[in-house]
């Protein structure tokens, strides 16, 4: 009686723009602060 | 007024099928315990975003249903807004009747652009679901889709096994954990939150000292804590900002702390292994730190979000029916 629904693994979208060097580009981009979390680390809300 | 839903897509990875309407129009969405509301794009979309993705055409649907109600979710580079209309909606089986979703028309920045989803199912508690719409869970306990009102999660730990994970409808798995489950007793009826007792490093209790709060959450991919703390954490575990990011040399993995994070009495222990995230970066491996800072503020919070870097340590049930969640460690 149990319903099963699979989950694939994919990439995330990080470790993609990583893979082609754009997440720091991103991160410039959208005001990211991983470091010191700036407030506008909003987008991970 | 809706609390915003806790989705850090830039590292989700887990993804499934559903389809919605007659004959069945599909998606891969991200099952999500931190939001309440199933959302894919519209056929009417005009993002860049939207074309990318699989678009839903109500005018296909013999079973579809307008609502109209205007529906908005506010991201950090954007806003989601579109309209509700209402199909039956189809997972792994269930059929689940006059389901009223979201069909997004606008689509924030670029990011979503690229991710490997077309919409979010959420499965949290009614109360955070914007414009009331009655979350998919909700409704398929009601139409008695499934036996006990409960489900669970588990998250594969190795990215090269062909499953990737699994969410179960109506119960759990006892093959999938070691031992028995341990009850945790929801504390506020939203999120999937509950009491932590403390967090400790090496068995020392470091952070969280006189207890905290967590949400089970399987939108967020890390581990995240307020940011005081966080930073604090990255230190201890030897974490350094490169590129833009904390990493970790991967071959001082050995050498690094273990965290437990103490729930109901009960330590949950994550050796460096598994709050670390592996991978190749230009050719070598990249580890990088498991753990962010991300404030949550009052009322709904502060609290630490449990994401996939601990759920897939910990097989994760979501009872509805106890107002409860169940962890054991994970195959």
């Amino acid at each position: 009686s149990l319903k099963r629904v699979t989950l694939v693994r994919q990439r995330s979208l990080r470790k993609v723009m990583r893979d082609h060097g754009q997440f720091s580009h991103f991160c410039k981009a959208h005001k990211l602060d991983m470091i010191e979390y700036t407030e506008d680390c909003n987008v991970f809300k | 007024e809706a609390n915003e839903p806790l989705i850090s897509y830039l590292d989700l990875e887990y993804f499934g099928q559903i389809s919605i309407g007659t004959p069945p129009q599909n998606f891969t969405v991200v099952f999500d315990t931190g939001s309440s509301n199933l959302w894919v794009p519209s056929i009417y979309c005009v993002s860049k975003a939207c074309a990318a993705h699989n678009q839903f055409q109500p005018v296909q649907s013999s079973t579809y249903q307008a609502v109209g109600t205007p529906f908005s979710i506010e991201y950090g580079t954007g806003s989601l807004t579109g309209i509700i209309g209402s199909d039956q909606v189809v997972i792994e089986g269930l059929t689940v009747s006059n389901q009223q979703f979201a069909e997004s028309v606008s689509e924030p920045g670029k990011a979503f652009l690229d991710v490997s989803f077309d919409g979010i199912l959420g499965l949290a508690y009614p109360s955070l679901a914007v414009d009331g719409v009655t979350p998919v869970f909700d409704n398929m306990m009601a139409q008695n889709l499934v036996e006990l009102p409960m489900f669970s999660f588990y998250l594969g730990k190795n990215p090269e096994s062909p499953l990737g994970g699994e969410v179960i409808f109506g119960g759990f798995d006892p093959s999938r954990f070691m031992g028995t489950l341990n009850w945790v007793p929801v504390t506020q009826q939203g999120y999937w939150q509950i009491q932590l007792d403390n967090i400790q490093l090496n068995g020392t209790v470091v952070f969280c000292m006189n207890g905290c709060q967590a949400i089970v959450d399987t939108g967020t991919s890390l581990i995240t804590g307020p940011t005081k703390d966080i930073k604090k954490l990255q230190n201890y575990i030897g974490a350094t900002p490169v590129d833009g990011e904390y990493a970790v040399d991967c071959n001082n993995l050995g050498m690094m702390p273990d965290v437990t994070f103490t729930i109901n009495g009960v330590p949950y222990t994550l050796a460096a292994q598994a709050y670390t995230l592996t991978d190749k970066y230009a050719g070598t491996a990249f580890c990088s730190s498991g753990f962010q800072g991300l404030d949550i503020a009052p009322p709904a919070g502060p609290f630490w979000i449990l994401g996939d870097v601990f759920i897939r340590q910990f097989y994760s049930v979501f009872d509805r029916g106890n107002n409860r969640v169940g962890l054991a460690p994970a195959v």
